[in-house]
């Protein structure tokens, strides 16, 4: 499965990003409260 | 979704949580700035996989790619505008 990082570097910035977490967190809340109508 | 990004487009009306995950994205190389969005998509989706959100879980999920897309813009991140993630298929790498 190709994933996300074929640059080696952008994986390493990922975790360095704590995975980019209030990203995540805003992506969640974006998709469950449209998902909630 | 467009009227989202009109108003979220100056820092200071972000909500809180969307500056925090700005300041995230602008601390990416710009080359690095989609995968990493691409990656915390793919965290999101399996995270609401787990949470059995079954009935909804094709709009969640491209929600999810909707709003990923365009944070960049939304961001103001410099040489990104959009990611062109599509939810099912593998995107194109970066």
């Amino acid at each position: 499965q190709a994933g996300p990082f074929r640059i080696p570097r952008c994986r390493k910035e990922f975790r360095q990003a704590q995975h980019l977490r209030a990203c995540q967190q805003w992506l969640h809340r974006q998709a469950m409260q449209s998902g909630s109508g | 979704f467009e009227d989202d990004m009109e108003n979220q487009q100056g820092p200071q009306q972000r909500p809180p949580l969307l500056q925090q995950c700005c300041n995230e994205l602008h601390q990416e190389e710009a080359l690095c700035v989609c995968p990493t969005l691409k990656g915390a998509s793919k965290a999101v989706r399996q995270q609401v996989r787990q949470q059995g959100h079954q009935q909804q879980m094709q709009h969640v999920i491209s929600r999810i790619y909707q709003t990923a897309t365009h944070l960049p813009r939304v961001c103001n991140i410099p040489q990104v505008s959009v990611c062109p993630f599509q939810k099912t298929m593998p995107g194109p790498s970066y």
